[in-house]
Order: structure tokens, then sequence, then C-alpha cells
């Protein structure tokens, strides 16, 4: 493993924690877009059902488990837990319109025809859209939380970053896989629509998060 | 070359 995968890694993690903590130390979910939260969930899922399969590292399986985990306690916290705080009302996108595409376009262009190799696809091409129902809500609501911006960066980056190791492991090991490659750009791509999107969403200060 | 279905990536 390379240091910009490590570093990129680390990003994704960062997002993750920086969403939990608000939630836990808010005791809300409101700005978060549960949508977004439920298709990053499928992501995990699908793309980490090689748990039972393939050993990587004890690395790759300890995050694997870490995403798959705290991305049910994300949705548990939202639909469950702190549903009152969550504005459904905001969160309108209909994540069938990012479904049924990644579901036919994982079925057409993969690199095996198996279930899991399936799934793994479906999976790298939902993540590269997952977070739009995310920046749908923001867009609607007019408002942005700090955390948000935080989140929305570490998460963009770590695909970003992916983008660099791809390039690397390219150079070093002749190592390349295009169906990440593509929905990598295509993550990244999102991203940076999204921040101009977003571009003029004012920033706003949540009651609770004035906390040291 | 690529390496088909070698997913050792996050």
């Amino acid at each position: 493993m390379n240091i910009f995968r490590f570093a990129a890694d680390l990003l994704h993690v960062f997002a993750i924690a920086t969403l939990l903590l608000k939630i836990w130390n808010t005791r809300s979910c409101a700005g978060i877009s549960g949508k977004s939260q439920i298709l990053f969930g499928l992501v995990y899922v699908t793309r980490y059902l090689d748990l039972f399969t393939t050993y990587v590292s004890l690395y790759n399986s300890v995050m694997k488990v870490f995403f798959v985990v705290t991305s049910a306690v994300a949705i548990f916290l939202i639909y469950v837990q702190y549903k009152k705080t969550y504005e459904h009302d905001l969160d309108l996108f209909r994540i069938e319109l990012l479904l049924l595409p990644c579901a036919m376009l994982s079925l057409v262009i993969n690199h095996e025809d198996i279930v899991l190799e399936v799934l793994w696809t479906f999976s790298t091409y939902l993540e590269s859209v997952a977070i739009i129902p995310q920046l749908f809500m923001v867009k609607k609501s007019g408002g942005i939380e700090k955390f948000m911006i935080r989140y929305l960066i570490a998460f963009g980056s770590y695909r970003a970053i992916y983008l660099i190791n791809w390039a690397y492991r390219y150079i070093m090991e002749s190592h390349y896989d295009l169906i990440a490659i593509f929905a990598g750009i295509l993550q990244t791509i999102i991203y940076i629509l999204g921040f101009f999107l977003l571009r003029g969403v004012k920033v706003v200060v949540s009651d609770k998060e004035e906390e040291p | 070359a690529q390496d088909e279905n070698l997913h050792d990536e996050l």
C-alpha cells in the first residue's frame, strides 16, 4: 500500500467520523441526507461481501468492517434514534434515479458475469453518485453547517487522492482497474460540480454546534 | 496489464 491510498483511506474515515460525531454531539441529524447514507450503506454491503471470500490484509478487513458498521450506525441514528430531527421534507431526491442506472450499467459493463463481481461493480458505480441526494438537500435547505463542509471536502478528496494512487500503481506496478478509474473520475467530478452548485449557499452555525 | 477482479483496495 502506498502513501496516497493510506492518506485517502484516512480521509474517508475522517469524513464518516465527522458525520457520526456531529449527530452524537448535537443529538440531531438535521442537514444530513438519510438517502445518501442509505446509498453508502448499500455501497459498503455490496462491495464488502468479499470479506467472506477473499482475504487481502488485516488492514483491509478491519476497514471494511468499520465502513459497514459505521454506515449501519449512521442509518440507525437517522431513521430510529434521532428520527424526529431528520429533515425528510428536504431530503427529496429520488434514489431510484441513481439505483436503476447503476444496476443496469453494472450488469452490462463489468469484469465478469458472476454475482460477486456484478455487485462489486454496482457498488463502485453507486459510490460515485451516492452523494447527490446530500448535495440536493443542502441546495434545497439553502444553508450548510461547517461539519457538512468538512464532510464533503474530506469525502471528495478521498476519491480524488485514490486517482493519484491509481496513477502511481499504474506506473509502479502496471496495475489498473478501468471500472474503478472511470467511477473514481466521475465521483471526483460530481464533488467538484457539487461545490459549484453549493457556492452561494449560506454557512449556518447550529445552536448546539458551538461546543469545544 | 489489467488484473481482473483483483479488488485489493477499499
